[in-house]
């Protein structure tokens, strides 16, 4: 994973990720006022209430804005990806490309419906889920030129980067090995249950900036965490080692030294990790 | 890696949709192999 | 950053030049994909050489150094490797040794299995892109046709990989197939290294199936389950495995141990087929001749 694009390009601290967010915007927000100030500039003739009117619609979005409304289309992809039948890496895939996409670009320059079918296209070209652009274009209710438009610039966007690890595997990874280390003492019929809850979950997470922050496994034990929280704690305790009382700050882990070998972790960390990320994810 | 994180124990996975793979004609024709699948979601669950 | 110097090749979808890399006067190959005439937008042969190729560093996979965009069309800057394995078995006149193919085989299995721990096929092994650098080093290369190992749910296209190099289980049509796909095409290429001509040269897909049975038996579906479920299995020719003895007299220069993991690696059955690590201990890489080392290999 750390040899992965995914991890060297798209991985952040949350300052990092504040201040990419804050330059785009800014550098954005400066071009809007200065195609401002030469609109001005070749209107001469325009009146003070005209001015006024026009100076109160054109003020940029803010940082936060733009975060709302990247948001709230890259939660229409993954419902109009359902719409469309498409797979669920499919969806997951679009909508971190989208996302990516508006770290370096700003909804400014580049309003996010004209990239929205743009993402969901190429995603399911990456994903090997080939539907030919005709075919999209119609079950989209779009043009083939809205959707391949701008396909170069998105590509430039992801630099060029185009692997995804998405939590749904390591989920269906932990949901073995639960079923090996709490062996016996899990009913199969709720582990089912619990599979399909996460996997939902799973979805929403990927809308939050926890994709950022955090490792994909480091993902699924959060979304597991909040899923049953028991469960997740007595996997813990036999996986890793963790204390009973699961108290990270309790100073070292029991973890017996043939565990510590064995998997390299330190039980009480992970866990602080994946509460965080849970407070991330909440 | 000499030190997996994880130990691929087929016979304690209730796992019902592979379970029903590997029951398959074309499945079992074409190599599908069911520990092939565990281990790699193991991979992504420990990497 | 990048100059192109030379064209040295054009496909369908890419034009290759060579190049040097300015900053450090590293030679380089630059293709260039071709974007017009796509309908589809970005062809997907170009998207799975750059997902691909960017998640993996190996020395014996191609590097994509890098990726740039420049009027309109996409670059791949690969490094430079002026020659190829189809090159070396065709040119008569470059005599090489057990101890080379051995060199050479290792090489392609330690790409093929990095290849397969990142859960990559490359569904394209031939000896055409098994490129060689000026050290030596064998690099798998072209991963336009390359994919994410299927996912359960997933079907896999059987019209992949060379004729020739084409596993049985694809021939009939197999669309939830391994990395054992690979191994086969790996196992044709170490018998055309042995012999110096293609060794299961089929006219067409047709012909490929029955030629590849009658080199190497019909199998049944005691040695591989289910197989008579393929629709092409009932119109084939029965023909019985060779001997060891008929493969000593075909392979005259090849060991045991060499006949063994080429036999294992032809193994119809895809189950039973070997694995890259299997391969890679096998008993052929460990008696002599040692492999050659790969700045002295022709």
């Amino acid at each position: 994973y750390r040899h992965s694009t995914q991890y060297r390009n798209w991985s952040f601290t949350p300052e990092r990720l504040d201040q990419i967010r804050t330059e785009v915007n800014a550098s954005a927000s400066a071009r809007v006022e200065e195609t401002l100030k030469h609109f001005f500039e070749s209107h001469p003739d325009l009146s003070r209430e005209e001015e006024e009117a026009v100076a109160s619609k054109a003020v940029p979005v803010t940082t936060h804005e733009e975060l709302l409304l990247v948001n709230y289309f890259a939660r229409m992809i993954i419902s109009f990806a359902g719409k469309m039948n498409l797979p669920t890496e499919v969806a997951a895939t679009a909508v971190a490309f989208f996302r990516r996409f508006f770290l370096s670009n700003s909804v400014m320059d580049l309003p996010p419906k004209e990239v929205f079918h743009t993402t969901l296209f190429f995603a399911c070209k990456t994903e090997n889920y080939f539907i030919g652009v005709d075919s999209f274009a119609k079950k989209a209710k779009t043009t083939t030129e809205a959707v391949l438009k701008h396909e170069f610039k998105l590509l430039e966007s992801l630099n060029f980067t185009l692997m995804n690890h998405h939590p749904y595997k390591a989920l269906h990874g932990f949901f073995l090995d639960i079923q090996n280390v709490l062996s016996g003492r899990v009913d199969m019929q709720y582990m089912g249950q619990v599979y399909t809850n996460c996997k939902k979950s799973i979805s929403d997470a990927l809308l939050t900036d926890a994709v950022y922050f955090f490792t994909p496994p480091q993902i699924t034990l959060a979304i597991l965490l909040m899923e049953d929280e028991a469960l997740m704690m007595r996997y813990m305790q036999l996986k890793f080692g963790l204390q009973q009382d699961g108290d990270a700050s309790a100073g070292q882990p029991s973890q017996s030294s043939e565990q510590q070998l064995a998997n390299g972790i330190n039980a009480s960390k992970l866990l602080e990790v994946v509460k965080n990320c849970k407070s991330v994810i909440s | 890696d000499l030190h997996k994180r994880y130990v691929l124990a087929e016979s304690q996975y209730d796992d019902p949709f592979i379970k029903s793979l590997q029951t398959k004609k074309e499945y079992i024709a074409s190599g599908f192999r069911a520990d092939l699948v565990y281990d790699r979601m193991l991979t992504e669950a420990f990497m | 950053e990048y100059s192109k110097e030379k064209k040295v090749g054009e496909g369908t979808y890419a034009v290759v030049y060579v190049g040097t890399k300015q900053s450090d006067e590293r030679r380089i190959a630059i293709k260039e994909i071709k974007t017009s005439g796509f309908k589809d937008g970005l062809d997907m042969s170009a998207i799975r050489e750059v997902k691909y190729l960017q998640e993996m560093q190996h020395v014996n996979v191609i590097e994509l150094i890098d990726v740039f965009m420049a009027q309109n069309n996409l670059n791949l800057v690969l490094e430079f490797l002026p020659a190829d394995l189809e090159m070396i078995i065709k040119d008569t006149s470059i005599l090489f040794t057990q101890a080379d193919i051995k060199s050479w085989l290792l090489m392609t299995l330690r790409g093929v299995h990095h290849c397969h721990r990142n859960f990559i096929l490359h569904r394209d092994l031939k000896p055409n892109n098994l490129l060689l650098a000026l050290d030596g080093q064998l690099k798998l290369a072209d991963f336009g046709l390359a994919r994410n190992m299927g996912s359960p749910q997933e079907s896999l296209t059987s019209n992949v990989v060379t004729r020739w190099y084409r596993a049985p289980e694809l021939l009939f049509g197999a669309r939830h197939y391994t990395g054992a796909v690979d191994i086969w095409s790996v196992g044709i290429i170490f018998a055309e290294l042995m012999l110096r001509i293609p060794y299961l040269p089929g006219k067409d897909d047709i012909d490929q199936i029955d030629v590849t049975f009658r080199a190497l038996g019909t199998p049944t579906d005691r040695d591989w389950p289910e197989i008579s479920t393929f629709g092409a299995y009932n119109k084939i020719q029965v023909y019985p495995p060779p001997s060891r003895e008929e493969l000593r007299r075909r392979f005259i220069a090849a060991t045991e141990n060499a006949l063994d993991l080429m036999s294992g690696m032809l193994t119809m059955n895809p189950h039973k087929r070997l694995s890259p690590i299997q391969c890679l201990t096998s008993e052929y890489f460990v008696e002599l001749p040692e492999p050659t080392a790969p700045s002295e290999l022709p």
